[in-house]
């Protein structure tokens, strides 16, 4: 089997400005994910790969870059599946965890359970080392200035994404 | 959202997605992202999808588990994404997008949203892009 790996950064909103960098973005998480299949490694941890590489990048809605809540704060999901054995692990609305998708995987192999949310994915990244990192590193100034816009009276960002994705 | 999908030298298929969510969510909002055959499935038999979008609408859907659906069905990668992307429009007027991958390494990256970013490397050929018709 000749090894493939597809990658999306989002269905949002881009900025036209941005384009470029939305671009070289998905290319590296790609060839990231891609390399990893061509050394012999699993898909498993080749999408892995690839998906933190766009948790690391501040222009996208994931990791250090995350969208932040109504109440300024960045709470994060991530799923990760083995077509194998069927195998998965999630958590949601996690909190100080640079790469979610890490926590995931380690979720679906160190645990017996599918998702673990909140405090209880916090207790459990501390129990396998992972090590917390202050909310404020994965605020970026655009997603702090997008907050703002959506508090100002009159402002309703749902239906703004409608049709957005 | 982010998201991954791939297949090995083994034939094993394997899926990966991570957001922040829907900007100025209500706090302790849980999207599709981490709910199992929402933001992503993947099974041997048949292939491996991420999902992005409008969350609650891939929710009602199970997106990603009705894209293998319609693979297990005969239709193809594209033909699946398209097929689920359409009928989440009709049943609950959501927009989002899809990759998938197959079985036998065959990709889609589709999307009824104005935009979506992606891209995919088979055969050591980089495609990328971001609009439809790209």
């Amino acid at each position: 089997m000749k090894p493939v790996i597809v990658v999306h950064g989002g269905a949002g909103t881009i900025v036209k400005e941005y384009e470029d960098q939305y671009r070289s973005g998905v290319n590296r998480a790609a060839l990231k994910g891609y390399n990893v299949l061509k050394q012999g490694g699993s898909a498993l941890t080749a999408v892995e790969e690839a998906v933190v590489v766009m948790e690391d990048d501040t222009l996208f809605n994931a990791g250090c870059g995350s969208v932040l809540n109504e109440e300024g704060e960045v709470e994060m999901d991530a799923i990760i599946m083995d077509g194998k054995n069927l195998a998965s692990g999630a958590v949601s609305a996690v909190r100080c965890i640079a790469n979610p998708i890490k926590l995931a995987r380690l979720v679906m192999e160190k645990t017996d359970h599918m998702l673990l949310t909140s405090k209880g994915a916090s207790l459990f990244a501390k129990s396998q080392g992972i090590q917390e990192v202050p909310g404020e590193t994965l605020i970026s100034e655009r997603s702090r200035e997008r907050w703002k816009t959506n508090l100002k009276p009159g402002s309703n960002p749902v239906v703004s994404q409608i049709g957005l994705g | 959202t982010v998201g991954a999908v791939a297949i090995d030298s083994e034939g094993n298929v394997a899926c990966a997605t991570s957001t922040g969510g829907l900007t100025n969510k209500m706090v302790g909002r849980v999207g599709d992202t981490a709910c199992i055959g929402s933001g992503g499935y993947a099974d041997n038999i048949v292939g491996a999808v991420s999902t992005t979008g409008h969350g609650e609408s891939i929710m009602k859907m199970v997106l990603a588990k009705q894209v293998l659906h319609y693979m297990e069905q005969g239709m193809t990668a594209e033909e699946a994404a398209e097929a689920g992307l359409n009928t989440m429009k009709t049943r609950v007027d959501g927009f989002g997008g899809v990759i998938v991958v197959s079985r036998s390494g065959d990709w889609a990256a589709k999307f009824s949203t104005k935009q979506m970013t992606w891209a995919v490397v088979k055969a050591d050929v980089l495609q990328f892009g971001i609009y439809h018709n790209e």
